[in-house]
Order: C-alpha cells, then sequence, then structure tokens
C-alpha cells in the first residue's frame, strides 16, 4: 500500500512524492539537454573534419541513433540511480519522525487522554450545541415576541386614538369640560324645574 | 455571539412590555374619566 | 314676576338645547365609530407560541421569558373598555332623551302660558 505521508504534507506544505517528481523530471529535462548539445557538437566537428559529412562514412542519421542509443543507456543508469535517490530522500529527509509531534498538535500530547478524552470532548461539544441551539431558539421566541408587541401595540394605540377622536367630537361641537357640561344642566335642570313649578303656581 | 444577540433582543422585549403597560394605563385613565362622567348625568337623571 | 320666571325659563331652554346638541353630536360620533374601533384588526391575533418551560429554563433569557404577558388577552381585554363606553354613552343618550323630553314639557308651558 502506498504511503500518503499526510503527515509529512502537513508539515511540508506539498507531498515528498511530488517533490520527487519534480526533481527526476527536472534531472531528465536536463540530461536530454546535453544530449542534444553533444549531438550538435559531434555533427559539427564531424563536417569539420576532412572527408566530413556525406563521404566521411558516419552520418547524421548514424549520429542520432548513437545519441538515441546512448541516451537510453544513461537513463537506465538514471533511473536505477534515481530509485535509490529517492529510498534514500523519502526515508532521511522528506519525512517526520514517529515520535516528533507537529507544533499544532502538540496539545494532544499534554492531554493525553485517548478514548476516555475523545469522548468526554464529544459529551462537552454535544452539550455546547445543545446549549446553542437552546439559545437560538430563545433568540427565535425573543423575536416572535417582538412580533405579538407590535401587533398589541397596535391595537391599543388605536384605542387611545379612538377617545382622541371622541374627545375631540366633544371639543368641535361643545367646548370645555363634558363634567362642567353636565353640572351646569344639572343645576340647570334643578332650578328650570323651581321656575316651572313657579310658572305654574303664578299661572293658576 | 448569540447570547449576545439574545441580551439585547430582550432589552428590546422588556421595553416593549413596558410601553405597552403604558397604553393600558394611559386607555384605563380615559376610561375612568369617562365613568365619571357617567356617575355625573346619573346624578342629572335623577 | 311671571315675566321674570317665563324669560329665566326661556333662556335655560335655550342653553340647554345648545348642550343638548352638542351631546348628541358626540352621541352620534360614538355610534359611527365605536363598532369600527373595536373589532380587532387582522394582524392584531398573532399566533403566540406555546412556550415549553423545559427548553429555555436553561438559556441565558429565562427569566425574560418566563415572564412573558398574555398579548392576547391584553387585546382581547379592550373589548371590556369598549363595553364600559357603551353602557357610559347608553346612559348618556337615555339622561338627554330625559332631558329634552323636561324640555319640550317646559316648551309646551311656555305656550300655554303666553
Amino acid at each position: 500500500s502506498v504511503n500518503p505521508m499526510t503527515y509529512e504534507t502537513q508539515f511540508f506544505g506539498f507531498t515528498p512524492q511530488t517533490c520527487l517528481l519534480r526533481i527526476y523530471v527536472a534531472f531528465q529535462d536536463y540530461l536530454f539537454e546535453v544530449m542534444l548539445t553533444v549531438e550538435r557538437v559531434i555533427l559539427k566537428r564531424l563536417e569539420a573534419a576532412p572527408g566530413g559529412g556525406e563521404g566521411g562514412g558516419v552520418s547524421p542519421v548514424q549520429i542520432r541513433k548513437g545519441t538515441e542509443k546512448f541516451l537510453r543507456f544513461l537513463k537506465e543508469r538514471f533511473d536505477g540511480l534515481f530509485a535509490t535517490l529517492e529510498t534514500v530522500l523519502l526515508q532521511l529527509v522528506l519525512r517526520v519522525p514517529d515520535h516528533v509531534l507537529l507544533p499544532e498538535d502538540r496539545s494532544h500530547a499534554r492531554h493525553p487522554g485517548g478514548r476516555e478524552e475523545l469522548a468526554r470532548l464529544r459529551e462537552e461539544a454535544d452539550r455546547l450545541r445543545g446549549r446553542y441551539e437552546a439559545e437560538a431558539r430563545a433568540g427565535r421566541a425573543l423575536m416572535a415576541e417582538l412580533e405579538e408587541q407590535r401587533a398589541a401595540r397596535a391595537q391599543l394605540e388605536k384605542t387611545l386614538r379612538w377617545f382622541d377622536g371622541l374627545e375631540g367630537a366633544w371639543r368641535e361641537h361643545g367646548g370645555g369640560d363634558p363634567r362642567e357640561s353636565l353640572a351646569f344642566l344639572r343645576r340647570g335642570a334643578h332650578r328650570l324645574r323651581d321656575v316651572v313649578g313657579d310658572v305654574e303656581s303664578k299661572g293658576r | 455571539g448569540q447570547r449576545d444577540e439574545n441580551r439585547r433582543l430582550a432589552q428590546a422585549v422588556l421595553a416593549g412590555r413596558e410601553r405597552i403597560r403604558a397604553l393600558q394605563e394611559r386607555i384605563q385613565a380615559r376610561r375612568d374619566a369617562w365613568q365619571a362622567l357617567s356617575q355625573d348625568q346619573r346624578e342629572l337623571l335623577t | 314676576g311671571m315675566e321674570a320666571a317665563v324669560g329665566e325659563m326661556k333662556d335655560y331652554i335655550t342653553r340647554f338645547s345648545s348642550e343638548c346638541r352638542a351631546w348628541d353630536q358626540l352621541l352620534l360620533h360614538y355610534e359611527d365609530t365605536a363598532k369600527e374601533v373595536s373589532r380587532p384588526r387582522e394582524d392584531a391575533q398573532v399566533a403566540a407560541d406555546q412556550v415549553d418551560p423545559a427548553w429555555y429554563l436553561e438559556t441565558s433569557q429565562s427569566e425574560v421569558l418566563s415572564s412573558k404577558p398574555d398579548y392576547g388577552q391584553i387585546v382581547s381585554g379592550q373589548g371590556q373598555v369598549f363595553d364600559c363606553m357603551e353602557l357610559v354613552m347608553d346612559e348618556l343618550q337615555v339622561s338627554m332623551r330625559q332631558l329634552k323630553a323636561f324640555m319640550d314639557d317646559s316648551t309646551r308651558l311656555l305656550q300655554k302660558m303666553s
């Protein structure tokens, strides 16, 4: 099974395998460039040599074949050497030893509770979640009460405005204090009753 | 965060309750004033 | 003496008429408006969430939530206010009617005297 080396990835910020792949590709590209350069030098020397070109016994096609053969040879050797290099780098360089904890994970070393600790943390998380949900529900209940208050307040204000209208209607047509008006009517009625009695008796 | 929000909501709720209580008292006072009038007019009736 | 008494009667009847007119306008205004305002608004009946105490007792606002008033009762309690006002206005109407009857009798007496 392939070791994903996730802890190393967490530390380096890249996977060790990717790093080595890039090194390999870089080496390979350099090898190809070098071989091309060597091939060009050989072709130039061949042209410059007396009896060079087609009549020299060695054609450019042969040079190319030789170059390719040599490249294959070098690549095989390189692949073998790189495999060794890869193993060394993965095991000794791009690796976090088993006994080492990264700084962000040191709290686990301080509280090595294992399963019990995990269970306790889970319980606490559940409890906190429950409390949060209760608070959220309380918030919704408070918002709902604000809405109820708005409706109740509107009704009460409507009643108060009606009283204002009633008193306004009185002021528009009567003016003054309604109690004083009734008091006047009461006094007036008493007096009128006396006067009526007086008039009746005088009339008789 | 939720607790702070609830605290703010609770303050608004309490203020709202107080306003409603004040409105009820004002309505009660207006009703009482008209009821006193009723007493006056009963005397007129007699 | 008779003239003075009659004069006083006329004066009272005139002033009573003016006062009665004001009260009539008030009673008219009441009749026009009371029914409409005593009807609860459509949005006044906000469905109240049935609060089960079990879940909010552990919250930070349990005291506020547990002391929530009954807004439905507050709104429906306004009906009592309007019932009371209806009683007041009914009694006022009876009084004004009796007063007008008294004034009519007094006016007839004046006419008879004249």
